[in-house]
């Protein structure tokens, strides 16, 4: 019994290596191996291939309510603002999306809301010109909010599917930039009811526990409706998404996974799952 | 915060006699909860753990009348001796001394490159930037609107130039115009994209650079291990710039990179303005590590 019960210890924290190393945070881990402990109770065999499968399976129990594609048809023009802290991949995931559903035969309108960092309207035109993307912008260092405004009652009067608003990345922590993100928001709903439909945050799977954070005062500040996780496609697993799952009830839209327009996928539980425990 | 947590723990233990070995042992566990959740290495908090094991059972904790201000501060030492060597300046010699940036995706490569220009500037250099980056849409108009903002010179690559010949063209056009230092902006790439790490390799060979800079995202977790140890067996990073430091990442990265590279940590990102960046203070890094 004793030998069976070292073993335990040791696939126990064998798997607190690969879960606390693959980003998803040493709380959110002991939670989760408190959780599988108390399924293996009782249980009769307690092998590290069925422990290991046990953890595999709470972590699908905690992703799969998080997966739910984006469904743009409910609105037209469906209004999706982009938002995340500098250098995620706002801007690429915006190409790769407007591509996906022009595709689709739906009718995609790009606008450069970042009038603020060097060469940023001019990264986005470089993407619509490449998909056959219209994108309305105006001049470097205009107000977002006057783009925006624009941009929405050029898409309502000519009825276009999606529109995406590309905002400059800020920092959570700075109120200044965080209310010019609500301006955009409230301006948006002026032009179109219920605008934007939905607030997509974009997040990086390099990046650590400061993910929590992010989500959670990006949330506070507009009301998130989706998440995206970008450059799944390096050796980062982008576990915190297990923590966020279990912390805040957002959906998980999609995994960026390279720099071309296929690297788009829609977010799978199982499939992250897999990937997650390797 | 983890100072509170250890005066808790240490409160609650002094009611029960001397200190042992094993309450040591419980509160050195709520510092390796904090260096974990500051985004430091699992391995490398285990090595840091087992390093501070000694002097955390020395006499000057056990019979310490505040025990967990005494372990704080042992701890608190052994971050900053590990953290470096605090200022370093960069090697400038040559003509031009070129200093190369390297680093994943969006982690500040061009931001910086902006920025070091105008801190070099500062410091009575003539600057010029490179901008190598062929791959990212707008990447080398963003250097340019850059180089504009600060009138710095910026190289004007040929059509279709490949990032090899930019680098080694850009050397001629420096010394032509008399730039004593050239910064490097290189596309941002992943660590185990071959084809790419080996362009970078190729450009170090070709340009000789005074400085290889890996810039990493202070909010950068686990992976930044893996990151670190593939650019340095790469390229022999000389140096670190960690970038993003005016959020609320705890940062431990920095502790991660310093373990397995031992390269410095030269400058930290502090703002996307021009003028946002600082030395490297590695005091003030381990206590926002702690937290
Ligand atoms: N490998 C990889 N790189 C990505 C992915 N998504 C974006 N990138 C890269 O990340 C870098 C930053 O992407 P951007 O789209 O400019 O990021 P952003 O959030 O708009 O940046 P800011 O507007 O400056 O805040 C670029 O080099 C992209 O090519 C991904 O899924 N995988
Ligand atoms: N808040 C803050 N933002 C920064 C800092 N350094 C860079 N940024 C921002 O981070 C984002 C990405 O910066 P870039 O300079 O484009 O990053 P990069 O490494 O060149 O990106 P790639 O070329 O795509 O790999 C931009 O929005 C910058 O303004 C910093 O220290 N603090
Ligand atoms: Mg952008
Ligand atoms: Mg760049």
């Amino acid at each position: 019994l004793s030998g069976k019960a070292r073993l335990d210890f040791q696939t126990i924290e064998e798997l607190e290596e690969l879960l606390i190393t693959a980003d998803m945070g040493v709380g959110t881990v002991q939670r989760l191996i408190q959780k599988v402990d108390s399924t293996l109770r009782g249980g009769s065999g307690q092998g590290p291939d069925l422990i290991r499968s046990r953890v595999k399976e709470a972590i699908v129990e905690i992703l799969q309510p998080r997966e739910a594609p984006l469904e743009v048809d409910r609105a037209r023009p469906f209004v999706i603002m982009v938002i995340g802290v500098n250098g995620v991949g706002k801007t690429t995931t915006i190409a790769k999306m407007g591509w996906m559903w022009k595709r689709e035969g739906k009718r995609v309108m790009f606008v450069a809301a970042d009038t603020f960092r060097a060469a940023a309207i001019e990264q986005l035109v470089a993407w619509g010109d490449r998909l056959g993307i219209e994108v309305v912008r105006q001049q470097h260092g205009a107000d977002p909010s006057a783009v925006v405004f624009d941009a929405l009652q050029a898409a309502k009067a000519r009825s276009l599917d999606v529109v995406i608003v590309d905002t400059a990345g800020r920092l959570h922590t700075k109120t200044n930039l965080m209310d010019e993100l609500k301006k955009i928001q409230r301006v948006a709903g002026r032009v179109q009811e219920g605008a934007p439909h939905e607030v997509l945050l974009i997040l990086d799977a390099t990046t650590g526990q400061n993910a929590l954070s992010q989500a959670k005062l990006f949330h506070q500040a507009l009301g998130v409706t989706g998440m995206a996780m970008t450059k799944l496609d390096g050796t980062a697993k982008g576990g915190i998404l297990v923590a966020l799952a279990w912390e805040l009830g957002i959906p998980i839209r999609f995994v960026g996974v390279g720099e071309q327009m296929e690297a788009l996928q829609v977010f799978r539980a199982r499939e992250f799952a897999d990937v997650l425990l390797g | 915060n983890l100072s509170e947590k250890l005066q808790a723990l240490f409160k609650r233990l002094r009611g029960h006699g001397t200190l042992t070995e094993a309450n040591i042992q419980e509160a050195l566990r709520e510092v390796r909860l904090a260096l974990l959740e500051a985004d430091v290495h699992y391995k490398v908090v285990k090595e840091f753990i087992e390093s501070v094991k000694e002097k955390a059972l020395g006499q000057e904790v056990l019979q310490s009348l505040t025990p967990g201000q005494q372990l704080l501060k042992v701890v608190h030492q052994e971050l900053v001796r590990l953290m470096g060597e605090g200022e370093r300046r960069l090697n400038l010699s040559g003509s031009p001394a070129s200093l190369m940036l390297v680093g994943l995706q969006g982690s500040g490569k061009t931001t910086t490159a902006a920025k070091l220009a105008k801190w070099l500037r500062a410091q009575g250099k003539t600057v010029g930037m490179v901008p190598a980056d062929v791959y990212r849409p707008a990447a080398i108009e963003q250097l340019e609107q850059l180089g504009r903002m600060l009138n710095v010179p910026v190289y004007k690559p040929a059509q279709g130039e490949d990032p090899v010949s930019i680098s080694v063209k850009s050397q001629n056009w420096a010394r032509e115009k008399g730039l004593q230092v050239l910064i490097l902006d290189t596309a941002g790439r992943l660590h185990i994209d071959e084809p790419l790490m080996e362009e970078l390799r190729k450009i170090k060979v070709a340009v000789a650079p005074k400085e290889v800079l890996l810039v990493v995202d202070a909010m950068t977790g686990q992976d930044a291990v893996q990151i670190a140890q593939s650019f340095n067996e790469k390229l022999q990073i000389t140096g670190v710039i960690l970038t993003k430091l005016d959020g609320d990442a705890r940062g431990g990265a920095a502790l991660s990179i310093r373990a397995v590279t031992l390269r410095p940590i030269v400058l930290v990102g502090v703002g996307e303005k021009l003028d946002a960046l600082e030395v490297f203070y590695p005091d003030r890094m381990a206590s926002r590590i702690l937290g």
